[in-house]
């Protein structure tokens, strides 16, 4: 395993996830 | 029991184990008839000063001490408990003059409050939770959160205290369809919280929203349970700590590990195993993690301590009197190592 196996990073990521995950 | 115990005997002097990074600066035992189950510190308010203190719990006392200047401690309040033994300490960052326990016998029954009135300084409680809880963990911003009931129906919920130890509001928490083992926070992002499940989930929320935002399926040992999480570069790196992970030929005997997970794709990978220096053995028993570095009581009886940044083990503490190690915590206040024996020993080391 390596940090590529990660996939693409959002430092947005608290915010975009926020904004999909349901209410 | 006994190969365990020949191990111990094995072990070289104290000193050539732990060169310097643990140093004994004070001890205490506290006097109790009931077995010693944990030990914490915390900031307490007295006269308008805050100092810092010990808590002790036994099975039916909680004790607060404070330090008096010749680098001994003063037992200054008792709380007692007669109907439901302690359990745990929850310390409550932020709060000054409040103290949290968990009751129960095997499982957490009911958690209360421990407080001083502020007229006569008496010793009162307050039940704050009951029911059947399987987590609990206070959190900055004077926040504490707790999980009650399993799978479906399973509450998780943030209480809010003020600043005097009073409690403020409450809100819920989506809960995950599988029951919590455990919490932790995020370092560098106050408004996320991380738990662990039964099934080797890590769940993230937003403890603004309350929503559930994504879960982590971790490939690790079976019941790995989170202490504590960094956010760094769009990744979260989490320590966990493995109770239940079997010593393996390439490995030895593996008790924290931190793991990387990207929250966007929900994919992990684990970049480092704490595991036990040659010649030591035993499992994870219980341990505390601040900063970068993590601390566990092995099965051994012996305490160790790894810096996630070095990567490696760089303290042990082998048991000390005769006695086994069976409680370790930072003290969150500065970088001390309260180390606590089942009698009611407290040994205070600076690391």
């Amino acid at each position: 395993c390596s940090t590529a196996d990660l996939g693409p990073i959002s430092l947005n990521w608290f915010e975009e996830l926020s904004s999909e995950a349901p209410p | 029991h006994s190969i365990e115990q020949t191990e111990i005997s094995d072990l070289p002097a104290q000193d050539s184990l732990n060169p310097g990074s643990l140093q004994l600066v004070s001890k205490f035992k506290n006097p109790s008839s009931s077995c010693s189950v944990d030990v914490s510190a915390m900031w307490w308010e007295r006269a308008a000063a805050k100092e810092p203190c010990i808590i002790t719990a036994c099975e039916d006392v909680v004790s607060l001490w404070k330090p008096l200047d010749t680098l001994q401690w003063k037992k200054v309040h008792t709380w007692h408990f007669t109907e439901v033994p302690v359990l745990q300490i929850v310390p409550v960052p932020d709060v000054y003059n409040l103290i949290c326990v968990a009751l129960g016998n095997l499982e957490i029954r009911e958690i209360r409050a421990l407080l001083c009135s502020s007229g006569d300084e008496s010793e009162k409680q307050v039940l704050l939770k009951s029911g059947n809880i399987k987590a609990v963990l206070g959190l900055t911003k004077r926040r504490l959160v707790s999980s009650i009931g399993t799978f479906c129906n399973q509450q998780v919920q943030i209480m809010t205290f003020t600043e005097d130890g009073g409690s403020k509001d409450e809100q819920l928490l989506m809960p995950p369809d599988e029951t919590i083992l455990a919490f932790a926070e995020v370092q560098g992002m106050q408004d996320a919280l991380l738990g662990t499940t039964t099934v080797n989930n890590i769940v993230i929320w937003n403890l603004k929203t309350g929503q559930l935002l994504k879960k982590v399926h971790i490939d690790s040992y079976q019941a790995s349970v989170c202490h504590r999480a960094y956010s760094e570069m769009g990744l979260l790196f989490v320590v966990l700590s493995h109770p239940c992970a079997k010593e393996s030929q390439a490995f030895g005997s593996p008790v924290f590990q931190l793991l990387v997970i990207n929250p966007k794709t929900a994919q992990s990978v684990g970049i480092l195993l704490c595991c036990l220096p040659p010649g030591q053995a035993g499992r994870f028993l219980e341990g505390d993690v601040t900063g970068h570095v993590a601390a566990a009581v092995l099965t051994s009886g012996t305490v160790a301590v790894w810096d996630l940044l070095l990567g490696h083990c760089t303290a042990l503490l082998p048991p000390a009197s005769g006695q086994r190690w069976s409680l370790v915590k930072w003290s969150g206040t500065d970088s001390h190592l309260l180390a606590g024996q089942k009698d009611g020993s407290v040994f205070i080391y600076r690391y």
